[in-house]
């Protein structure tokens, strides 16, 4: 079980929107995929018209013990399964805050349902908050890969000095597993300047941990979540479908076509 | 003084660059703006070429009782001083969260500010992160208005239900003056669908809240930043310069020119 976390604090990057996508494309190329939500916005199952005011979800399984398999919904894309969050999670922040072992629940929670049905899924994508507090945490402390959305923006080089030390700090204390496996620009418009400085400025900090794969804007990707679909479901032949099918393909390590 | 809270739990959707720039326009309406940056991301300082690793924060006025008239700096923007934060900012979540009245610490600093020099400040803007934490409590237990950047997608509906549920818990609780003053539409592009719908929706639940004045997408408001500028001084005849003009007129009462 490969367990990603999809993380940038920088707020409205595109982490849900590739959550989402990147999740379905990879059920498109036969893993079996399950998606979690750990932002208290609870975009990630209203994206995939799950109903998040209803039923348990993963504050349950933080903060009242219950078991991951006992939240799991399905969802109208095959292949893909999801753990929807509800908007008492903001609260969950400051209940985890006192509790021991705040940071390990999630992993322990993940390693109890792999346990269960070893191999069920094969692959774990964690869609987490604007923010670097105990959720984001507790990702890192779950994951052994990250994937970063990152929009070419001038604050985005800021944001990231932070994001790689925290990593490194959950590498040291709770995850030495953990690491940057890559950054995948969104809502790129080549044609402006500032995105070409940014995205020169990324790579050279980062090297080819900048993904080959950039998502270009494409209003299909805003449209799909008011309809509850993936932007693959909603719109097959767009621009964000091309890209997400690609994103999938480098993400799993398939030749990209070209 | 008028404290105002520029709040949206959703990221990225225009919350520092509304900060910035009605800021700066209010100042060329004469009034005297400080602008104090709440988010650990420290956008605020960033945007307006103050260092933000040098010196003392917000955060050492909320956790260390510094005075917030020792952590004030002036920017290039004439009439307009800022409070930076620091990436340290997101530690005081959990410092904050078992501290004793924890939310009012940002209320408190603010009337020692208007005490020591009262009617040196006619605004204050108040920057949030993209959560609804205690960071955001404290600014909504310190504020009279609350204006909240908006951008016409899919989730911003749900997002606006949790806020004002926060908003008239802080009511209740907390500060009985707080109210949801104006809405702000941000990077709103008329012609596409999805725009008008959400925009048709909150209009119907907030009525003329949603202020008159949007925001049109301009990639100079997102050049500015580099340049340690507001848009004002960077392009001052750009749609963003324009339209955040237009927008402190509005909320200042003055008559709108056609
Ligand atoms: N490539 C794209 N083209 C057009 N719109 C996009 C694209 N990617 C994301 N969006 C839209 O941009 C907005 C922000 O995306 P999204 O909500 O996925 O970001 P996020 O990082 O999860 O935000 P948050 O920080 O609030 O969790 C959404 O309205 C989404 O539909
Ligand atoms: N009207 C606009 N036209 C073009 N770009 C814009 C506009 N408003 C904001 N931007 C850009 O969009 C990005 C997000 O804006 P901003 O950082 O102000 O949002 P925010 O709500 O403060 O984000 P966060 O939730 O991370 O604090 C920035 O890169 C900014 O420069
Ligand atoms: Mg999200
Ligand atoms: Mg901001």
């Amino acid at each position: 079980m490969d367990t990603v976390a999809v993380i940038n604090q920088k707020g409205g990057v595109g982490k849900t929107t590739t959550t989402v996508n990147l999740g379905v494309a990879l059920a498109g190329l036969g893993k079996s995929v399950l998606l979690v939500d750990l932002d208290p916005q609870a975009n990630l199952g209203t994206h995939l018209g799950v109903d998040v005011m209803d039923g348990k979800t993963i504050y349950d399984v933080l903060v009242h013990d219950v078991k991951l398999k006992d939240v799991i919904r399905e969802t109208p894309e095959s292949g893909v399964s999801v753990v929807p969050s509800n908007l008492d999670l903001s609260a969950a922040e400051m209940e985890l805050v006192s509790m021991v072992g705040r940071e390990t629940l999630l992993r322990d929670a993940l390693e109890v349902l792999d346990k269960g049905s070893p191999g069920h899924y094969d692959v774990v994508l964690l869609d987490c908050p604007p923010s670097l507090g105990v959720l984001t945490i507790n990702a890192l402390t779950a994951s052994r890969q990250v994937l970063v959305p990152l929009q070419a923006e001038f604050f985005a080089l800021q944001g990231m000095a932070k994001l790689t030390e925290i990593i490194s700090l959950v590498q040291r204390r709770l995850n030495p597993d953990v690491e940057l496996t890559g950054i995948v620009a969104c809502k790129v418009d080549r044609r402006t300047k500032l995105t070409q400085e940014v995205l020169d400025e990324v790579r050279r900090f980062f090297g080819d941990r900048l993904l080959e794969t950039v998502i270009r804007p494409n209003v299909k990707l805003a449209e799909a979540p008011s309809h509850g679909q993936s932007v693959l479901s909603y719109a097959p032949d767009s621009n964000g479908a091309v890209d997400y099918r690609r994103l999938a393909r480098e993400w799993a390590g398939i030749p990209l076509e070209t």
